[in-house]
């Protein structure tokens, strides 16, 4: 089995789910037991358990359609692809869409919603596709299954137990998801001491690093995703010193002490870490505080104490005349820069716990903000 | 229609096999002539990995098998990365 990257899941025992519109193939009876059969399914060697609800936003919206249906993956008309689900998580996360370009019947005469379901809501709990070919969870629809003998695979059981654990009924683990060493994410979240060891966009999104842990940001929900940075890059360090994106190489740089790494997406890039002095910091410089990349101008700034360096992307190399002072070019921001990003024409610097949104060309600090404002505290 | 029947069915075939490596196993889609790379070590290297994933025997090329399964309706997930 495998999850989704970061093995995103549901925080909570209880997940509800709202069928938003039905298939003309079947009665609305049939696709509402076959859903609940499929989600039984999962609910039998979990904790987990299930709710309906007939109105508003549900964890796991359930819906039919065809072609390009609002989530920029369309479906493909009768045969291929069957449905897609997203992994946990708010707004379209957790959704499952069923392909209506397909034949759903209860039998296997069609295509059987049950057995699709059952896989798609795999998705929907936090499963990624297996390879064992007799798993719920691999990819291709079987139409020879035999209905009647239709369970979990082995593979299918450990892996949702993998994220949520055993049922109550088993004496040895305890009812609640396991949950690791990790702080609970909301209360420190919000905290108002809340400091950043850095900050950096990836791909539109916006990832602050904490320690051994990162949120992830999206625009598209208000609340952010709490990650182990190993579950992502296994080989990157915690507790960073800095991190910024090239977006034009889709690349995302991190330091740490006198080494900085390459990721694109969750792939860690081959040949790092390298060393900082390569980049054209001097010998004297041990390790950096924050850096941030200005996509317009095509210039990386890194931030060492109360000094500056730029780094030209173009030419990829350090500008003469570095160091500067920080205070000089960037009033305002005259304490020690903990983490920064660039996003919507500002520079957001994050120092302690406090944040300077600085406009780069008006060369002033346009507010001053609390760290975790992007976290809708 | 009959599979495999025809010369022309090899070009619907490799770009079966493009579609379903970009969708489900990440091949990059950087518009090259996909037929010219086939053979080159990368796209065999994914095709490979399709086929392990899939539980096929790891021929690296579209043989019949492979052709089988991805004519086979599926889930529209991809089955690697992200």
């Amino acid at each position: 089995f495998t999850t989704f990257p970061g093995s995103p899941k549901w925080r909570k025992n209880h997940i509800t789910y709202r069928i938003v519109n039905y298939t003309p193939d079947l009665p609305k009876e049939s696709v509402d037991s076959a859903i609940e059969k499929a989600l039984k399914v999962w609910e039998e060697v979990t904790p987990l358990n299930f709710s309906r609800l007939s109105e508003g936003e549900a964890d796991i919206m359930i819906s039919f359609a065809v072609g390009e249906h609002g989530d920029f993956v369309p479906f493909d008309g009768p045969g291929t692809v069957l449905a897609h689900a997203y992994a946990p998580g708010l707004g379209i996360n957790g959704d499952a869409h069923f392909d209506d370009d397909e034949q759903w019947t209860e039998d296997t005469t069609g295509t059987n919603l049950f057995l699709v379901a059952a896989h798609e809501l795999g998705h929907s709990l936090g499963l990624f596709h297996s390879a064992n070919t007799e798993a719920l969870m691999y990819p291709v629809y079987k139409s020879s299954t035999d209905l009647a003998r239709v369970r979990l695979s082995q593979d299918d059981v450990e892996g949702i137990q993998f994220l949520y654990g055993p049922p109550p009924a088993s004496p040895e683990v305890p009812v609640v998801p396991t949950t690791s060493s990790s702080p609970e994410p909301e209360s420190l979240m919000c905290s108002p001491a809340l400091s950043f060891d850095a900050v950096t966009t990836l791909r539109g999104e916006f990832l602050f690093f904490k320690d051994r842990h990162f949120w992830r940001k999206s625009l598209r929900s208000p609340e952010p995703g709490f990650y182990l940075i190993s579950s992502f890059w296994p080989s990157l360090p915690s507790s960073m010193d800095a991190a910024y994106e090239v977006t034009n190489r889709d690349t995302v740089f991190i330091f740490k002490g006198n080494q900085f790494w390459a990721v694109r997406g969750h792939e860690e890039q081959v040949g790092y870490p390298k060393s900082i002095h390569t980049l054209g910091l001097p010998e004297t410089v041990g390790k950096i505080d924050a850096a941030v990349s200005d996509k317009v101008k095509k210039k990386t700034y890194f931030f060492v104490e109360d000094k500056y360096w730029r780094f030209d992307e173009k030419k990829q190399s350090m500008e003469p005349g570095f160091p500067r002072k920080i205070a000089e070019d960037f009033p305002g921001v005259d304490s020690k820069v903990d983490a920064a990003f660039a996003a919507f024409g500002f520079f957001y610097f994050f120092s302690g716990s406090s944040q300077l949104e600085f406009d780069p060309n008006a060369k002033k600090v346009t507010h001053v903000l609390k760290s975790n404002t992007w976290f809708n505290c | 229609y009959p599979l495999h029947s025809r010369a022309g069915d090899e070009d619907s075939g490799m770009e079966l096999l493009q579609k379903y490596l970009e969708n489900y196993y990440g091949l990059a889609k950087d518009g090259k002539q996909f037929i010219r790379k086939k053979t080159s070590s990368p796209v065999v290297k994914k095709i490979q990995e399709m086929q392990k994933f899939l539980g096929l025997e790891m021929t690296g090329k579209l043989d019949s098998s492979t052709m089988d399964v991805m004519l086979k309706p599926r889930c529209g997930v991809p089955d690697v990365g992200g």
